[in-house]
């Protein structure tokens, strides 16, 4: 369901050019869990921002689900991150004065889903991330765990088949992470794809395959929890 | 350095009211490296701002060096948390249209220490955290754990003898986040007196003490890494 070929992802230019991503070759298949890791700086998020066709490659191929991003529109495009794709940043990216319940609705207003069932879709979901309680506040009035749970819960609730989670439980104690891990294990347990971010070793033990980046390029690629 | 007698911190009114801490007594003496830890939203930062002058209890009294901070008009709180304080914020809130190196200069040209000073120092400490590298880059150009980096460099750059740090290694790598808590813990061994808010265990075990908080109550406070 996720394809790279020889990607390279560069920024800057003439005196200081920096290759973020340097010829990574990836293959994802429907309904994997993968984990990717890596030091700060080694391309972890990058590399998601293309999966997610939120940016595009300097060279080489993305695929979606057997689609060249590159030979779709803008149009196409916006589809496929809405209709297919849950993506939980690395920094949340919440609506400032919005509440968590309109946050979390919000993908679902953009698919034309009914207001009142998006919230309660959206309340739904925030019960589940222990946080229904908080639904009518916004960001700033919660904690830093709390708005990740937020930022969670808004991109699970449209139920894509391809979640991209960039550090899901940097903010969260162990307990509120594992149950975070949790629900994701559950949901790859239906047939949903996982690629997920973290620099935590017991929420990458949790998934099936370990993929490691240094300095833009994968050295290493194992299935099976190490 | 820190006294917290009977504090209390509620936000919210009539309907909604959340005790975000509910009646906290503390004391941390100079030179003491204190983490503090405890589930999402149990009042960690809010408990961290009281402390670092950006915020005031609803109920109680908070000591900074001797001083009731209640008692301090904001011209002198200001000279408090800018001379002795280093905060290091769970969200970074580095200034956005600016430079890594401009970031970490800010706080000393507000001391007014001269523009070719501040950049020098600001360099050497952006040196020691593996960021002098990136110094002309804003955050946008930063991944997460850079961005934190450039937030850590700027509280320690002015060499306070308070160093407040919400989640210092939430968004770094195991190796990274080593190399920012030998830091630390240097700072700590020179006498500079540490309180750290984290998530992570193996953080917390590299401080003296560890107090325990839930649901805006320390529930534990014990010294020796346990
Ligand atoms: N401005 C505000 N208005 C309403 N509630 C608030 C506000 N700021 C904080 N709170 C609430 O106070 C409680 C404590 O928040 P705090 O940020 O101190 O938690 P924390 O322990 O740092 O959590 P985390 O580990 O998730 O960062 C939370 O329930 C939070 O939602
Ligand atoms: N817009 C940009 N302009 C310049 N450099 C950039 C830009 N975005 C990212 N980079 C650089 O590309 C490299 C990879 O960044 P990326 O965000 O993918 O790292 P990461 O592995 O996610 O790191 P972290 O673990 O710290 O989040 C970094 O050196 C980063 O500074
Ligand atoms: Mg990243
Ligand atoms: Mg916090």
């Amino acid at each position: 369901v996720v394809e790279m070929s020889k990607v390279s992802k560069t920024f800057g230019d003439g005196t200081s050019i920096i290759r973020a991503l340097d010829g990574v070759d990836l293959k994802i298949e429907k309904g994997e869990f993968v984990a990717i890791v890596g030091p700060s700086g080694s391309g972890k998020s990058t590399m998601m921002n293309l999966i997610g066709c939120l940016d595009r490659p300097s060279n080489g191929v993305v695929k979606i689900a057997g689609e060249d991003l590159s030979m779709l529109n803008d149009k196409k495009l916006t589809e496929l991150r809405n209709y297919a794709i849950g993506f939980i940043f690395q920094s949340f990216f919440l609506l400032p004065k919005t509440t968590a319940l309109e946050n979390v609705a919000t993908p679902l207003l953009y698919r034309g889903v009914h207001s009142k069932e998006a919230k309660k879709k959206a309340l739904s979901m925030l019960k589940k991330l222990g946080m229904s309680d908080r639904a009518t506040h916004g960001p700033t009035e919660l904690s830093g765990g709390q708005q990740q749970r937020v930022a969670i819960a808004r991109a699970l609730v449209t139920e894509p088949s391809l979640i991209l989670a960039d550090e899901p439980t940097g903010a969260l104690d162990s307990a509120t992470g594992k149950q975070v891990m949790d629900l994701l294990t559950e949901l790859n347990q239906e047939g949903i794809t996982i690629v997920l971010i973290t620099h935590d070793l017991d929420v990458a033990k949790r998934a099936k395959r370990r993929i490691s980046l240094k300095d833009g390029k994968i050295i290493s690629d194992t299935k099976g929890a190490a």
